[in-house]
């Protein structure tokens, strides 16, 4: 899926 | 990750380590907010709930307990270590906290980016730690001086949102399909929070003076 659906930030 | 992001995490986590190093060097509290801390930690606890079932980065994965741990092991501190909690300011630290906690559930409720339980958490996380440092500013203002260590423990911390916002500016054109402005209009409402707390402590940088906060 695209990055922004992960939450990959803190 | 980029620079900005990587600023950002690392002035966070220096925040957090002064916040601790005040803590456990003078064994005081005073001037700190347990409110905004307690909002802080539960920040923490509703945003990172994928610690265990989304790996992203061994990096991630130890911030998000670091975070989490520090922000509970301060709480814990100002509750119930036997000299901290005799130097909490009870007193001053009286905003009403469970509101802002009721109003950013509600708003999650209302605006997220998928109606699911780990997405309206994300958001009420987004919307808390946006008004999370309250609290701390009221506080900062009613005890008039606000000794070093916490001054620079409340720049740190809204330094970090600034990052972020490079952060979010930088992915938007970098990135094809990038999209947070639940997390860019949160981090703007953030670290305008702070602007009057910004203006204050240059003022007080620039005159060498002590850090004063008009009541």
């Amino acid at each position: 899926n695209s990055t922004n659906d992960v939450k990959d930030e803190l | 990750m980029n620079i900005f992001r990587f600023l950002g995490d690392m002035t966070h986590l220096i925040s957090i380590l002064i916040l601790l190093l005040k803590i456990y060097a003078t064994k005081s509290c005073s001037g700190i907010s347990l409110k905004t801390q307690e909002l802080y930690a539960l920040v923490f606890l509703a945003r990172y709930l994928d610690l265990f079932t989304d790996f992203i980065s061994v990096y991630n994965s130890v911030m998000k307990v670091v975070f989490i741990a520090s922000s509970l092991a301060i709480v814990w501190c100002m509750r119930r270590h036997r000299v901290v909690r005799r130097s909490y300011d009870k007193e001053l630290d009286t905003f009403r906290h469970y509101f802002l906690v009721a109003a950013c559930l509600a708003l999650a409720l209302l605006v997220q980016e998928k109606f699911t339980f780990l997405e309206v958490l994300w958001a009420f996380s987004i919307y808390l730690e946006a008004v999370a440092i309250l609290p701390q500013l009221v506080l900062l203002q009613r005890s008039g001086n606000v000794d070093n260590l916490t001054g620079q423990y409340v720049f740190f911390l809204g330094a970090y949102r600034a990052f972020y916002i490079l952060n979010w500016i930088y992915r938007y054109f970098t990135e094809t399909h990038f999209s947070r402005w639940i997390s860019c209009v949160s981090g703007l409402v953030q670290t305008a929070l702070y602007a009057d707390f910004f203006y204050y402590y240059f003022i007080s940088w620039k005159n060498n003076s002590k850090l004063q906060l008009p009541a």
